[in-house]
């Protein structure tokens, strides 16, 4: 999901 | 994963590992403010809550737990370990971080993507990322002469911001829907309070003198 994505950077 | 990014990511390792090196090398934290690196763990234990419960990578996971069990080594160094504790500068670190956590915190309650446990956390995260320099920059200004360690430090921290700067470009025009203001609009703060600290640098690095700001 977007959400899942944006949170893939440290 | 772009090169933006890593090359990020490999940036704050270094400013970790460089701090880490003055510590240990030089046995003193003198120069640096406990509360900067106390502000830094709570960003990343409040951003890394998912560490428990959604795997993005390996790399991902390494890295959140580097970055947590390295802040709270270094906050070790600094309270406890016998000889680096001494050299810690208690009178002059005063920033009261209460008014950086607190107005992160209410405004992480009212702006967010989603109102939820973690996700607030997340966003507090980020909010007080951007503000959690401030305390190792208001002691920079009270120490005059700082030693190159801690300088470095600094400057790798904000190198990092604005590598991820670039990241957050290049995502933008690459992927689709790809938008994330809350990160972009205090990642760019969190650099711009970098800004004077980079120009003084780059100043004493070209006249080749040791760094000292402006009180």
């Amino acid at each position: 999901s977007e959400e899942q994505r944006a949170k893939d950077e440290l | 994963m772009n090169i933006f990014r890593f090359a990020g990511d490999m940036t704050h390792l270094c400013s970790i590992i460089v701090l880490l090196l003055k510590i240990q090398a030089t046995k003193s934290c003198a120069g640096l403010s406990l509360r900067t690196q106390e502000l830094y763990a709570i960003v990343f234990v409040s951003r890394y809550l998912d560490l428990f419960f959604t795997f993005i990578s390996m790399y991902n996971v390494i890295m959140k737990l580097i970055f947590i069990s390295s802040s709270f080594c270094i906050i070790w160094y600094m309270r406890c370990h016998r000889i680096v504790a001494q050299t810690y500068d208690r009178e002059q670190d005063t920033f009261r971080v209460a008014f950086l956590v607190v107005p992160c915190f209410m405004l992480s309650l009212m702006i967010n993507h989603e109102f939820s446990f973690t996700e607030v956390l997340w966003t507090f995260s980020i909010y007080l990322e951007a503000v959690a320099i401030l305390p190792q920059l208001v002691l920079l200004q009270r120490t005059f002469n700082i030693d190159t360690l801690t300088s470095n430090y600094i400057f790798l921290l904000g190198a990092y911001r604005a590598l991820y700067m670039l990241n957050w470009i290049y995502r933008y025009f690459t992927e689709r829907d790809y938008s994330q203001w809350i990160v972009w609009t205090s990642g760019t703060l969190q650099t711009a309070t970098y800004c004077d600290f980079f120009y003084y640098y780059i100043l004493s690095w070209r006249k080749n003198e040791r760094l000292s700001l402006p009180s």
